[in-house]
């Protein structure tokens, strides 16, 4: 474990809170893509398959814990939640998010470390994370101005992988076998793509002015 | 300690 990973963590951690926290204060997911979060309970689930078989640490377990339970917690409280439920945004969350589930699952028969069931589906858990914040994205470029706690957790999101892009550049630099190349791909791919919303979060950030992002 | 574990991170 080095600093950058636990800030990765701790970041991840924060980001996955703040979203609980607005929808469970506001009672309401206005500006939040469903489909994103399923695609987040997606990998985790796929990614922690081995959460029973391999005790890494008590960290290591209680996190997946956190991270599987909250994923959870929060497609259901959008999907069935009698009160949240009504502000989620269905007619503006239309990504056709089947195609991203497909690409994914196609390049993790090709390309993964094994070819056994856990290892594939941890590769697609990493291909599938790389691209889940899209419909995401579309949906806070459909609404125009991001109202403040959806633009936080999407930047806490892409500030976490980014973090985590330091620590492989640490492990590289640190440990002679390097076997993270999946990883860090994707994980350039996917902070690549909160690229955009970053430099609009920073100007709006920067003009104090609510974040408008272009149609 | 780290474990030789190829998936140790989360």
């Amino acid at each position: 474990m080095n600093i950058f990973r636990l800030a990765g963590d701790m970041t991840h951690l924060i980001s996955v809170l703040v979203l609980l926290l607005k929808i469970y204060a506001t009672k309401s997911c206005s500006g939040i893509s469903l489909k994103t979060q399923e695609l987040y309970a997606i990998v985790f689930v796929t990614r922690y398959l081995d959460l029973f078989t391999d005790f890494i640490s008590l960290y290591n377990t209680v996190m997946k814990l956190v991270f599987i339970g909250s994923s959870l917690a929060i497609v259901w409280c959008m999907r069935y939640h009698r009160v949240v439920r009504r502000s989620y945004d269905r007619e503006l969350d239309t990504f056709r998010y089947w195609i991203l589930l497909g690409v994914s699952f196609i390049l993790a028969l090709v390309l993964h470390e094994k070819f056994t069931l856990q290892e594939v589906f941890w590769a697609f858990s990493i291909y599938l994370e790389a691209v889940a914040i899209l419909p995401q994205l579309v949906l806070l470029q459909r609404s125009g101005n991001v109202d403040n706690l959806a633009g936080q957790y999407v930047f806490f999101l892409g500030a976490y992988r980014a973090f985590y892009i330091l620590n492989w550049i640490y492990r590289y630099l640190t440990e002679q076998r390097f076997t993270r190349w999946i990883s860090c791909v994707s994980g350039l791919v996917q902070t690549a793509l909160y690229a955009d919303f970053f430099y609009y979060y920073f100007i709006s950030w920067k003009n104090n002015a609510k974040l408008q992002l272009p149609a | 300690r780290e474990q030789p574990q190829d998936h140790d991170e989360l």
